[in-house]
């Protein structure tokens, strides 16, 4: 699944 | 990754290590709000549910369980260490969690992204989760600004603890702009909003703690 963008950031 | 975020991750590192410090050296957790620390730690315990399921990078997973290790840890401290918690004023910590997390979960399940998952029990739960550990971190802060301005004399570690906290967010805004420009269908209002009205809960302190750090005197905020 493509990683939801903004959740790739802590 | 860029240098924004990196730097936005070091200087929040930074802002929980220095809040370690002080509780684990000198023992102390004077200044400190508990309800502050409290409240983040439910905002890494929400924002970070999926740390097992979703993998990004070790470096990422390596922070969540850092982040999410020492926010517990702190609580942990201020609470029920004998010698530290003696040093916890409760009486200047009058801040209700409620009041910030009832709002903060409503509006999570009002406006949150268009999720576009199938299952939409786990998914939107999570989602749910996630976006209310970012309106909660925007305010969480609020407790301990509020007893800043009580506590007369801030000490210095607890000052930058706080100057470290609100810079990361706001170096996290640079991120942000940066992705924007660099990457494409970088949006995310809900994620910028909540990030600017957290930076701007700094904004005063930022001012006074410039303002000390230039003329050379003791940080104080006005009651």
């Amino acid at each position: 699944v493509k990683q939801e963008s903004a959740k790739d950031e802590l | 990754m860029n240098i924004f975020r990196l730097a936005g991750d070091m200087t929040h590192l930074l802002s929980v290590l220095v809040l370690l410090l002080k509780i684990h050296t000198i023992k102390s957790c004077a200044g400190i709000s508990l309800k502050t620390q409290e409240l983040y730690a439910v905002v890494f315990a929400t924002r970070y549910l999926d740390i097992f399921t979703s993998y990004i990078s070790p470096y990422n997973t390596m922070m969540k369980l850092i982040f999410l290790g020492s926010s517990f840890s702190i609580v942990w401290y201020m609470r029920y260490h004998k010698i530290v918690r003696r040093s916890y004023d409760k009486d200047q910590d009058t801040f209700r969690p409620y009041i910030l997390m009832l709002p903060c979960l409503i509006l999570a399940l009002l406006i949150n992204e268009k999720f576009t998952f199938k299952e939409i029990s786990t998914s939107f739960f999570l989602f749910v989760m996630w976006t209310f550990s970012l309106y909660l971190e925007a305010v969480a802060i609020l407790p301990q600004l509020v007893m800043l301005q009580r506590t007369r004399n801030i000490d210095n570690l607890t000052g930058q603890y706080v100057f470290l906290l609100g810079a990361y967010r706001a170096l996290y805004i640079l991120n942000w702009i940066y992705r924007y420009f660099t990457e494409e269908h970088f949006v995310h209002w809900i994620t910028w909003i909540s990030g600017l009205v957290q930076t701007l809960l700094y904004a005063d302190f930022f001012y006074y703690y410039f303002q000390s750090w230039k003329n050379n005197v003791k940080l104080q905020l006005p009651a």
